[in-house]
């Protein structure tokens, strides 16, 4: 160990482990992410080799994938051995793709995070029961596309459409022009066979505005892409150059009625459209991914903070005092103002993080029970804090690579490609300048019903200030 | 309403978050003044909407600044009752920091609209430098709390036992371009251009 280190640790004032065992949320909890930590790094060997730096684009997306295999195998493994339940999967997958296992990205991240969870939230029973085991085992691999190339966060301006054919059962997916092609979803290029997209629903000739269907876009045996479709990768980014970003058109393409997703909206035999009880509902899945933004924040930002501190106490640069030895660069205090705000950004917000987790959970109960009240506030709060902590932690990284001087500009440092990471998440799920926007109608139609309303929790000191 | 709202403002956390209450809360009631008054003077709620966005998002990120600190500082108030002294003295320290951090970063929003003098802005950043004066002696032993194995970082800069520049050499070494002492560039280009062949 590094003798700088050691006295760092040696006068430290706390018990570290009592404040780990507290991040962790109790020892419990730190047993299971130390299991699942030994776990997936079990097979640490196999996953070293040539730095993905030095790979084209397309090894890199092969190493991606036998890395990701491998990985997503040993998930596999713990769900055999009940360590694993949908509850908290979010934990297992979050922990695996913060790791630095994958270390940018992964193809089959999509599949957990938003393929999954859609199906629970928006798949009636019996699809869940069609869907959910295969998924769950990745026998099959899903995708999420809703963005297209010419339409981002505002998601009523979708092109695709999904008209029903009652005479065939049939809905027909098409790309009515070039900007309809979907576009980003991860592992959509030459990962998945399966993908939930979004489009207009069309039927009796009326549009319904956008639902979700599942779609197979590749045959599960060959892996050919499936006629009426043109897919591939969107090609190489500022980062998650491993995550095959992907883009899909249709032509066309024809998918049985029991594909839409059918938990709140239905479209019948006949093709009668019954409303859904509540045009919100589907904000659930946003607000999760949301959240699992948020915690995924708080573990890149934790890396580099860690990565920088410990940098600075074993730097030593210049002399404070004339005649003395070089200092630690930890005992300039703009060096402390780079680096202790992050430490406490990264507490700030994984508490705010695992409290928005649990208003989630509260709201979703009572979804489940019909009462939307809380549901405008949540969305609000998911949006905002999606926001804000990716926009801080994005400033936090680049604040602890310049921390770590021309060293932390190293790829081997690790700090480009989590900047890389979480740069990307400003603008994935809902640009962030988009998201504040929709916080800030919240925001207003609250303040204009300060006097006749009963204010939720998140806006009630609006009234008392 | 700020007026008197705030008179402990600058020296508890509590203040600073109540001062930045006052702000989100002003800053979205000014939203609605400005988008009032233009669709008053004939402008559509939509075109108003538009031009006053960059007001409403600042409002809503002073809104969401107040959910994480208020959250950060209730939720420290209720963990430090079940840990020990020498961490809850840490936990409030961070949040001060974390809420004191912010108020001088927001310093025109909070001069704007509460009414902190000049005095309490000098107190502020004094208190800012106390205290990451006493968070410095367990700077490494917060990051070591995240407990992030050297395996989940992969850093050369950030590994447990800090052998910094040993790793740095040895992630040097496998540049592919160190495979070989001469590469064949030196003798199809650089070779002939020192030598003017070129």
């Amino acid at each position: 160990i590094n003798q700088d280190l050691q006295r760092e640790r040696d006068k430290c004032t706390f018990n570290i482990q009592e404040l780990t065992t507290l991040i962790d949320g109790g020892p419990e909890k730190t047993r299971e992410r130390k299991d699942r930590e030994n776990v997936m790094l079990s097979k640490r060997e196999v996953f070293d080799g040539v730095p993905e730096e030095y790979l084209s684009h397309k090894e890199r997306y092969e190493n991606a994938i036998r890395n990701s295999v491998i990985a997503f195998s040993l998930v596999r493994k713990m769900q055999e051995e009940g360590k694993t339940s949908i509850s908290n999967y979010r934990d297992v997958v979050g922990g695996l793709l913060g790791s630095s296992v994958l270390r940018d990205g992964s193809p089959l991240g999509l599949h957990y995070i938003m393929f999954m969870p859609a199906i629970l939230n928006q798949g009636n029973e019996e699809q869940q029961e069609k869907w959910l085991p295969r998924a769950w085992n990745c026998s099959i691999i899903g995708s999420y596309a809703q963005t297209e190339l010419g339409h981002g966060t505002f998601i009523r301006g979708l092109e695709t459409t999904a008209t029903y054919d009652a005479a065939a059962k049939q809905f027909v997916l098409h790309s009515p022009t070039l900007t309809a092609y979907k576009w980003w979803p991860g592992g959509l290029g030459q990962t998945a066979n399966y993908c939930i997209v979004v489009a207009q629903l069309y039927t009796k000739g009326q549009c319904h505005g956008i639902h979700s269907f599942i779609i197979q876009v590749r045959d599960e045996e060959t892996h050919m892409p499936l006629p009426g479709l043109k897919i591939g990768e969107i090609g190489a980014k500022l980062g998650l150059n491993a995550v095959n970003n992907g883009f899909l058109g249709f032509d066309n393409f024809r998918i049985p009625r029991t594909n839409m997703l059918m938990k709140h909206a239905q479209v019948l035999e006949d093709g009668t459209y019954v409303k859904s009880r509540h045009s919100k509902l589907n904000y659930g899945a946003m607000v999760f991914v949301r959240v699992v933004i948020v915690f995924d924040m708080v573990n890149y930002l934790s890396k580099a903070v860690t990565i920088a501190i410990r940098f600075s106490a074993v730097r030593r640069q210049c002399q404070l005092k004339a005649g003395e030895a070089e200092c630690q660069i930890l005992d300039y205090v703009t060096q402390q103002h780079k680096l202790l705000v992050c430490v406490a950004a990264a507490h700030a917000f994984r508490i705010t993080a695992n409290k928005l987790w649990v208003t989630f959970n509260e709201v979703n109960e009572q979804l489940v029970e019909g009462n939307m009240q809380r549901l405008p506030e949540l969305h609000a709060l998911a949006c905002c804090l999606k926001a804000v902590t990716t926009a801080d932690t994005a400033a936090c990284v680049e604040r602890c690579r310049l921390a770590c001087g021309g060293h932390g500009y190293m790829m081997s440092s690790s700090l480009p490609l989590t900047y890389g990471l979480v740069t990307a998440a400003c603008t994935y799920e809902g640009e962030n300048t988009v998201l504040l926007l929709q916080t800030a109608r919240f925001l207003v139609k609250t303040y204009q019903q300060l006097d006749s309303k009963t204010l939720t929790p998140t806006v009630a000191y609006l009234k008392s200030a | 309403a700020a007026d008197g709202f705030c008179d402990s403002w600058s020296n508890t956390t509590d203040g600073i978050i109540r001062g930045f209450q006052v702000v989100a809360m002003r800053k979205i009631g000014q939203c609605v003044t400005v988008m009032t008054n233009r669709v008053n003077r004939g402008m559509s709620f939509e075109d108003a909407w538009n031009m006053t966005s960059v007001q409403l998002v600042a409002a809503a990120e002073a809104h969401c600044r107040v959910i994480i600190m208020s959250t950060f500082l209730e939720e420290v108030q209720e963990m430090s009752r079940t840990v020990s002294p020498q961490l809850k003295d840490v936990l409030y320290q961070l949040v001060e920091l974390y809420c004191v951090y912010w108020a001088l970063e927001k310093l025109s929003d909070l001069l704007l609209y509460t009414p902190i003098s000049q005095k309490e802005v000098e107190l502020l950043r004094l208190w800012y430098e106390e205290t990451l004066t006493k968070l410095r002696p367990n700077a490494v032993g917060l990051v070591d709390a995240f407990d992030l194995r050297d395996e989940m970082l992969q850093s050369t800069l950030g590994s447990y036992d800090g052998r910094v520049y040993e790793r740095l050499m040895e992630e040097a070494m496998k540049s592919p371009l160190n495979a070989e002492p001469v590469n064949h560039t030196f003798h199809k280009y650089l070779k002939p251009f020192m030598q003017g062949k070129l």
